[in-house]
């Protein structure tokens, strides 16, 4: 399946 | 007390049609440095971030940094009043909960003045570092346009990747395929006419064509626009807005699980 990560995701958790 | 006089208004009314799409409400920020905004769309899978510096106003007083939450179609419904050539100038006092748009004819012999209601927003300010991009893609911003338009009338996703023989674009739909291929090309008669590919390794990304367009927007703001891919990253495509800044969006990869 494909899904999206969020900008969330990317630049405050990464 | 804000003043903001912008000689080139059409470009205040560029931007606003470059970001609608996009975001509904968002909060403009007034310093020193300059007229900003930072918004994500309702899904927080893509960020638009527009800088307007202070030096490329004509006139600009901001005592002190002030955020601004507009809706940014009724925002636009203003600026449409506004004439293609004419000075807009954006004004608010401290502690109010309205801007004032002025739109001033090139020959001053008209002068209208729309103030806006201003609403709260609570929005996400994302810190988003700087970063090594695998590959970086300037092209012309209409090619750009023109390829993720018609891609979208055969699929919802594409395919971005980039090899030393030149950026492919590739999507897959119920009728078909297809893949545009674009390659360097730096012996143009005019530089904005150049595709250059600055490439440290291969990349290949797939994004929502739907986004995509929505960025395609803000190709009257520049005559190209740059492409930075790197695996597990947003990409980021940038419109550079001349002596003033940049409109910058972010979009999310997808990922096969």
């Amino acid at each position: 399946e494909v899904f999206q990560n969020t900008l969330v995701d990317y630049f405050n958790n990464k | 007390m804000l003043e903001l006089r912008l000689v080139q208004g059409s470009l205040l009314k560029k931007v606003l049609d470059a970001m609608r799409e996009l975001v509904n409400d968002a909060n403009f920020d007034c310093s020193a440095t300059g007229f900003s905004l930072q918004a994500m769309d309702s899904s927080h899978v893509a960020l638009v971030a527009l800088l307007l510096r202070s030096e490329g106003f004509e006139h600009y007083r901001c005592d002190r940094n002030l955020s601004m939450g507009m809706n940014l179609n009724n925002m636009s419904k203003m600026l449409r009043c506004a004439g293609n050539d004419d000075i807009i100038t954006i004004k608010a006092d401290d502690g109010t909960d309205s801007v004032t748009f002025m739109f001033e004819s090139p020959n001053q012999d008209k002068i209208a003045d729309f103030e806006m209601k201003l609403m709260d927003i609570d929005s996400e300010h994302l810190g988003i570092p700087d970063a090594e991009y695998q590959a970086i893609v300037r092209m012309p911003s209409s090619e750009f346009a023109r390829i993720c338009k018609d891609l979208s009338s055969i699929g919802d996703t594409v395919v971005i990747s980039v090899t030393k023989e030149g950026v492919k674009f590739s999507t897959a739909g119920d009728i078909g395929t297809a893949n545009i291929v674009c390659r360097q090309n730096k012996t143009v008669d005019k530089p904005e006419e150049a595709t250059i590919i600055e490439m440290q390794e291969p990349v290949s990304l797939t994004f929502a064509l739907r986004y995509l367009n929505s960025f395609t927007k803000a190709t009257p703001l520049s005559d190209t626009v740059t492409i930075s891919l790197s695996s597990e990253l947003p990409v980021v495509v940038e419109y550079k807005i001349a002596e003033m800044g940049y409109i910058r969006y972010y979009l999310a990869p997808k990922i096969e699980e």
